[in-house]
């Protein structure tokens, strides 16, 4: 069903 | 000192019941710009984002920025026990740890207050910068939760497929597979009904139907959902929350391991 990627992967922590 | 006087107070009612059962607990944001929210699940995969501007209160006292951290089930109990027309009130004081929810009628003859407990609530703040995407599909929102519905029923993952013939839904499973294709459709009579598909170029990505049906849960929120698509980005699934601003909810797109 694929690999489901963290949010944190995509955009900076703040 | 915070008082946010919410004259639809069903919306604030529809916000919670949209995200109480993605979000656990959450700091909810307060500054001269609006109420806010920014939060994760609790695998970290999916994200909501908040906005309630100002402007759309009737009365929005901030004196300054304060972070409250809620259960977001017991707010949404709280709220829970406010009529559907009734006006809501929010308000702490400085320094507290309580807030308070005042619920007036709309005739004024029977006003509540509920005092919760405020907590700690250890999150991560992401930045998220405004992008260009590929695809944006704006279509009725009650279709949009018809089809995540469906199609859970026989697959656990979409496919969303932008071309310039429509935005196409996939899915498969053990007895069988779904396709569901909505056309661009602008010849309706309310402008709202409308399936309207903006495309820069093509773009296909397969998303875990569970949490779609989850961001459903803001369908009362707003006739259209707007769904923002690039293949290097999470998915944006957007619903407007008139005069006031949104609730997005972000998703990463699955990936071949």
């Amino acid at each position: 069903e694929g690999f489901q990627p963290l949010l944190k992967n995509y955009y900076n922590s703040i | 000192m915070l008082e946010l006087r919410l004259v639809q107070g069903s919306l604030l009612k529809k916000v919670l019941e949209a995200i109480k059962d993605l979000v656990t607990d959450a700091n909810f944001d307060c500054s001269a710009t609006g109420f806010s929210l920014q939060a994760m699940d609790s695998s970290h995969v999916a994200l909501v984002s908040l906005l309630l501007r100002s402007e759309g209160f009737e009365h929005y006292r901030c004196d300054r920025n304060i972070s409250m951290g809620m259960n977001l089930n017991n707010m949404a109990k709280m709220l829970k026990c406010a009529g559907n027309d009734d006006i809501i009130t929010l308000k702490a004081d400085d320094g507290s740890d309580t807030v308070t929810f005042m619920f007036e009628s709309p005739t004024q003859d029977k006003i509540s207050d509920f005092e919760m407990k405020l907590m700690d609530v250890d999150s991560e703040h992401l930045g998220i910068p405004e992008a260009e995407y590929h695809a944006i599909v704006r279509m009725p929102s009650t279709e949009f939760a018809r089809i995540c519905k469906d199609l859970s029923s026989i697959g656990d993952t979409v496919v969303i497929s932008v071309t310039k013939e429509g935005v196409k839904f996939s899915t498969s499973g053990d007895i069988g597979t779904a396709n569901v294709v909505c056309r661009q459709n602008t010849t309706v009579d309310k402008p709202e009904d409308a399936t309207i598909v903006e495309m820069n170029e093509p773009v296909s990505l397969t998303f875990a139907l569970r949490y779609f049906n989850s961001f459903t849960k803001g369908t009362p929120l707003s006739n259209t959902v707007t769904i923002s698509l690039s293949s290097e980005l999470p998915v944006v699934v957007e619903y407007k929350i008139a005069e006031m601003g949104h609730l997005r909810f972000y998703l990463a797109p699955k990936i071949e391991e």
